[in-house]
């Protein structure tokens, strides 16, 4: 579960 | 050998970016990616660590912290690509070579030697598919114009086990 919400919050820096 | 009881990861990589050293200090350097290899939670202090030395003001701080990350890439297996392939991690990369954030004040030394790793773990690495997504979007963004030539020994590939050397 850590990992999947860790997946969900990890975004490409906005450019 | 130096006494490694109670080194620490960042003890290590102060040690291997020191700004004073003349240069790249292998010792440290393998240091820090044993220390990485031995610990639980090694691979994801690594890269937070790393990434603030790469963010130095000090050019020789950054190139050495980088020389260490690539060395760990090749040295510390794919629990540390994991964290590398992270959005987390690749953000302050890009952080350092996008003129929206740092870039204008970033050497070009520092900025080319960054999109060189990207590029050459976006060949090596194709299963980690945010480095791809990171090294293209600083494509479309403009900020790499052209892929790098990385040469084949920066890359991760291992090397073909029955090279003949004398067929």
């Amino acid at each position: 579960l850590g990992e999947e919400s860790e997946e969900r919050d990890d975004h490409l820096l906005p450019m | 050998m130096a006494e490694a009881e109670g080194e620490s990861l960042e003890s290590w990589l102060n040690k291997a970016t020191n700004p004073s050293n003349r240069q790249e200090d292998w010792e440290y350097i393998i240091g820090f990616c044993d220390q990485i290899n031995k610990e639980l939670e090694g691979p994801q202090i690594a890269v937070r660590l790393l990434a603030h030395k790469i963010q130095s003001p000090q050019e020789w701080e950054a190139v050495q912290a980088l020389t260490v990350l690539e060395a760990c890439m090749k040295n510390c297996g794919r629990r540390f690509h994991n964290e590398v392939g992270k959005f987390r991690f690749l953000n302050e990369l890009i952080k350092v070579v996008s003129p929206k954030y740092l870039g204008d004040r970033v050497s070009e030394k520092v900025k080319t030697k960054i999109i060189e790793l990207l590029y050459s773990w976006t060949v090596a690495l194709p299963e980690e598919s945010k480095i791809k997504d990171a090294y293209h979007m600083l494509k479309r963004q403009g900020i790499v114009q052209t892929d790098p030539s990385v040469p084949a020994d920066r890359t991760l590939i291992p090397s073909p086990p029955a090279r003949p050397k004398n067929p």
